[in-house]
């Protein structure tokens, strides 16, 4: 449960970063 | 919305932000992206963080939409002269105060601000030496100037 709750977070960390670099035309 | 314990460390620079939003909407937007970008560091992954960035998130991809016609938000490079000429120009205010001997809580207010917009330069890229020693003289003179009235004493 511990492995999947913390590939969620990581999952949707991933998807902040994502955001955040879009957002200042980095990607 | 709260900033969650976690994220201490930005809660001036999003008060900050809610505090320009009307007055001025780049200033608030890059002290928005600021608290976004560390607030991402120092912890994005428990529950309440999560919730709080999410929603910052959300904002600042709105603002960007709202403010899009505007070069200091579309260009990241005039947003940084922006960002450092409001900066210098809070820092200023409050150091002629000071040289004239008017220690007043707008002051304080102002030399405090000027040190946040010092932090969220760095969002364009490493800080100039110049504005690190000008980001420390305004903290130490916000700090000094609160206290000495709160004391009833006269700063020097």
């Amino acid at each position: 449960t511990g492995t999947l709750a913390s590939s969620v977070a990581s999952t949707e960390q991933d998807e902040l970063s994502q955001r955040l670099a879009k957002l200042r035309d980095q990607i | 919305m709260a900033v969650p314990p976690q994220l201490k460390a930005i809660q001036h620079h999003y008060r900050t932000a809610l505090e320009h939003d009307k007055r001025d909407p780049v200033v608030a937007y890059y002290c928005r992206l600021y608290a976004m970008q560390t607030g991402m560091k120092l912890d994005s992954k428990t529950p309440e963080c999560r919730k709080f960035l999410v929603k910052l998130m959300d904002h600042l991809e709105k603002m960007k939409q709202e403010l899009s016609s505007n070069e200091s938000i579309s260009q990241e490079i005039v947003g940084n002269a922006h960002i450092e000429n409001y900066a210098l120009k809070m820092f200023l205010y409050a150091d002629n105060e000071d040289r004239s001997g008017l220690f007043h809580k707008n002051m304080i207010k102002s030399f405090y601000t000027a040190s946040l917009l010092f932090d969220v330069l760095s969002v364009f890229g490493e800080l100039s030496e110049e504005n690190i020693q000008q980001r420390k003289y305004a903290r130490w003179k916000a700090t000094y100037i609160h206290n000495c009235l709160k004391n009833g004493e006269t700063p020097q």
